[in-house]
């Protein structure tokens, strides 16, 4: 039995916005540590990683380990009739098929419950074990969002590189190059716009922005952005979720060849 | 040209 109460729905359908560009099928996992997702795109170029910690629910029972999976358009399409101030309760049986999403208004005078059939998805988990990054900056996730779309205007690939100077991302199309650089800025009046740049020595590695893109769909969810470099490993770009846990992309550099 | 790595060339499945 599966019974998890989320007062803040709109959350998951935050969530689900965040996800659903990058991957069609996942399997949530749900145990006594919360409710997970880690999912690869078809390319196996980015994953993302979701953990909505149990503490983060008003309710959360899980009797034993289950995993779910679910098209997560067309659970995007169910959650999409859940209101903005909507409560909404995922519920499963053991041995079912089904999930329910039900939805509770503010005041308790609309109740909706929406069954969907669950998948068998074959997706493969990937061990990521704790790393030490060259660099880590934190910025304000628009901040990000915005330099991702101007880019790719320009170009298809970003060079991400981090010095003493500030974070520098640069591409390169036919019309012409853009670089932008964000300094170090800790003077602001709000911490959430702060730039906040630690490195260990400079790195500098290159992306599709097409997956920054996708990645950037996690806007909403938080009002910072911390993107980790290390020269020998996939980037990763992580936005918390407040008092719940966070979302996280990983994804693979491209190289020179 | 730059040509785009995998995730498992750095991870290996759980």
């Amino acid at each position: 039995m599966l019974e998890l109460r989320l007062v803040q729905g709109s959350l998951l359908k935050k969530v689900l916005d965040a996800m659903r560009e990058l991957v069609n099928d996942a399997n949530f996992d749900c145990s006594a540590t919360g409710f997970s997702l880690q999912a690869m795109d078809s390319s196996h170029v980015a994953l993302v990683a979701l953990l909505l910690r149990s503490e983060g629910f008003e309710h959360y029972r899980c009797d034993r380990n289950l995993s779910m999976g679910m098209n997560l358009n067309n659970m995007s399409k169910m959650l999409r009739c859940a209101g903005n101030d909507d409560i909404i309760t995922i519920k499963a049986d053991d041995g079912t098929d089904s999930v329910t999403f039900m939805f509770e208004s503010p005041n308790q005078d609309k109740i909706a419950d929406f069954e969907m059939k669950l998948m068998d998805i074959d997706s493969e988990h990937l061990g990521i074990p704790d790393a030490e990054y060259q660099a880590i900056v934190r910025m304000p996730s628009s901040e990000f969002a915005r330099i991702c779309k101007d880019l790719s205007s320009i170009g298809d690939t970003v060079v991400i590189s981090v010095t003493k100077e500030g974070v520098k991302f640069s591409t390169a199309g036919d019309i012409g190059t853009a670089n932008i650089v964000c300094r170090q800025n800790k003077t602001v009046d709000k911490p959430e716009e702060a730039t906040i740049i630690e490195m260990q020595e400079p790195v500098s590695l290159t992306f599709a922005l097409r997956y920054l893109n996708s990645f950037t769909k996690a806007t909403p969810l938080s009002d910072t952005v911390t993107i980790s470099l290390s020269s020998e490993l996939p980037v990763v770009v992580e936005y918390k979720i407040a008092e719940m846990g966070y979302i996280r992309y990983y994804l693979a550099p491209k190289i020179e060849e | 040209w730059d040509t785009q790595l995998q995730l498992q060339g750095f991870y290996t499945n759980a």
